[in-house]
């Protein structure tokens, strides 16, 4: 159903099918080169902490994937600047000083993958935005991408996994949590597993935030 | 700072309900009942559509030139103080180091959060109902043929209004980023918002925003179907989807159209419905 799309007190193993969809459309970020990989997670980790100009992003990306031609103007300039800056990093190269009235697009695949990622940081609330860049700066983003994979039909997963390994250290874990809590993921921790079920009526927040999980990772350099 | 007070404000009052916050301050006194504003349908199932408001009402695109007065009912809302804890601050050891949520400081920072008293103006839709019947909207209009002509877009009426009738004050805490000595920082903001009648200013904010009585935060509205010929009806039901009437589909223009053929689960129905993914 569209209000509840994705089942309560169910085990994370319920995204595993349209996350291996997902997979494809991020290929773009995969195969940038290094440099280019890097720059762009850099930014996007430093506009997970601007809330507006992530919006104001969003706004502009939605013009420019439907043929639009985006409305920049009520922006600051800063914020202008800041746009144009990441727009460049994907290939959108700004003509003139009326930004993107005169654009070229070079890739519209890293467009469209660039367009997805930012819907869904953008649907996330600023408080699951602080833990997700805490989690990217904690590095357990990899791990959490491999969740959906190895839970059972219950929900639980080892972690003697190695996959999962950095989830044992306890900080990490707290951190961890908290992002799931904020999109509606209950974690648990026993001494040798972890339980990863959705609560009750999660909405569209698990797979939000696991679209967002799967951006950053596949832009993180250590994806095949 | 006003988005994220209003957007706070509908999530704990009329969470999963119709109430849109209102983005903008420059907006409120826009908000007239029965004006018009477009809805904007988004790509992703996971999307909430974006309204923009338009500065005409709907007796302005009606074809006779007779005005319709609506039947405001008026009525108390409710007085909003909230106070919340804010989590994000703290900091967490970790093997490798600390990691700083907020400013670095531990324990949680209370924030309060008032309104004050609210009052609801809503159109007496029956009166409305009566009022409009046989009427019909002149689709030649410049404003509409802009609307017709970006597809996405859903033609709707200001149904009803949450207003303040106190002055309020709105703040803002910037905490800043840290990075000192292995310790890692996130900025964060918080907004507090009280009804200040005192004037009394809250030390330790950077920014604050005062807003006058009757400023409007939150709003709800019916979206219109409009047939070819210019009749229409209001979308009542919960099933029921505005738009226009269209004589022919076109097909997409979007680069996405191809690019996205797998992921199909993704879309949100009203983007398949108008052909915006083929």
């Amino acid at each position: 159903g569209a209000e509840n799309p994705i089942p309560s007190h169910t085990s994370l193993s319920v995204l595993k099918e349209g996350l291996s969809q997902l997979k494809a459309q991020f290929q773009p970020f995969v195969k940038l080169p290094e440099d280019k990989q890097r720059a762009l997670y850099k930014s996007l980790c430093e506009l997970l902490l601007h809330e507006e100009t992530l919006t104001a992003l969003e706004d502009v990306l939605d013009a420019l994937c439907t043929g639009d031609k985006p409305d920049l103007k009520e922006l600051k300039p800063a914020q202008q600047q800041e746009l144009a800056d990441f727009l460049q990093l994907v290939g959108c190269s700004v003509q003139d000083e009326l930004l993107l009235q005169n654009y070229q697009l070079q890739d519209e695949e890293l467009l469209s993958a660039v367009h997805l990622l930012i819907s869904a940081i953008s649907e996330l609330s600023d408080y699951t935005l602080v833990l997700l860049r805490a989690c990217s700066d904690l590095q357990v983003v990899p791990a959490l991408c491999c969740l959906p994979y190895i839970a059972s039909a219950d929900g639980t997963l080892a972690l003697s996994s190695p996959l999962v390994a950095t989830l044992t250290d306890r900080g990490r874990f707290d951190v961890v949590q908290r992002l799931f809590a904020s999109t509606n993921i209950n974690l648990e921790r026993t001494e040798s597993s972890v339980k990863a079920v959705t609560m009750r009526e999660p909405r569209f927040f698990p797979l939000v935030l696991y679209v967002a999980l799967y951006g950053l990772h596949s832009l993180s350099g250590t994806v095949e | 700072m006003f988005a994220k007070a209003t957007r706070n404000f509908v999530r704990e009052t009329d969470s999963g309900g119709d109430l849109i916050p209102v983005s903008h301050l420059n907006a409120s006194d826009k908000l007239q009942l029965l004006s018009l504003v477009t809805k904007r349908k988004k790509f992703w199932c996971w999307q909430k559509p974006k309204y923009h408001f338009l500065a005409v009402s709907l007796s302005d695109v009606l074809t006779e030139d007779k005005p319709i007065k609506p039947v405001i009912v008026e009525s108390d809302f409710a007085k909003y103080t909230g106070k919340f804890e804010d989590v994000v601050q703290g900091s967490i050891e970790t093997s490798f180091g600390k990691i700083s949520l907020g400013a670095g400081a531990k324990g949680c920072v209370e924030s309060q959060s008032s309104f004050g008293n609210l009052r609801k103006q809503e159109v007496d839709l029956q009166q409305l109902m009566k009022d409009v019947k046989d009427r019909m909207i002149n689709l030649n209009s410049s404003l509409l043929q802009q609307v017709i002509e970006r597809k996405r877009e859903v033609l709707c009426i200001l149904r009803e209004k949450i207003i303040t009738t106190q002055r309020c004050t709105i703040s803002e805490h910037v905490q800043t980023e840290e990075k000192v000595s292995g310790l890692l920082g996130c900025s964060t903001k918080i907004v507090q918002v009280s009804v200040s009648d005192s004037g009394s200013m809250m030390k330790d904010s950077s920014v604050i925003l005062e807003i006058p009585p009757a400023t409007t935060i939150a709003y709800g509205v019916i979206e219109l179907f409009i047939k070819c010929d210019g009749q229409f009806e209001f979308c009542l039901l919960d099933e029921q989807q505005g738009g226009f009437e269209r004589e022919s589909s076109e097909g997409s223009t979007s680069p996405h159209s191809m690019l996205f053929r797998d992921t199909s689960f993704l879309y949100h129905p009203d983007a398949v419905d108008n052909g915006m993914y083929s």
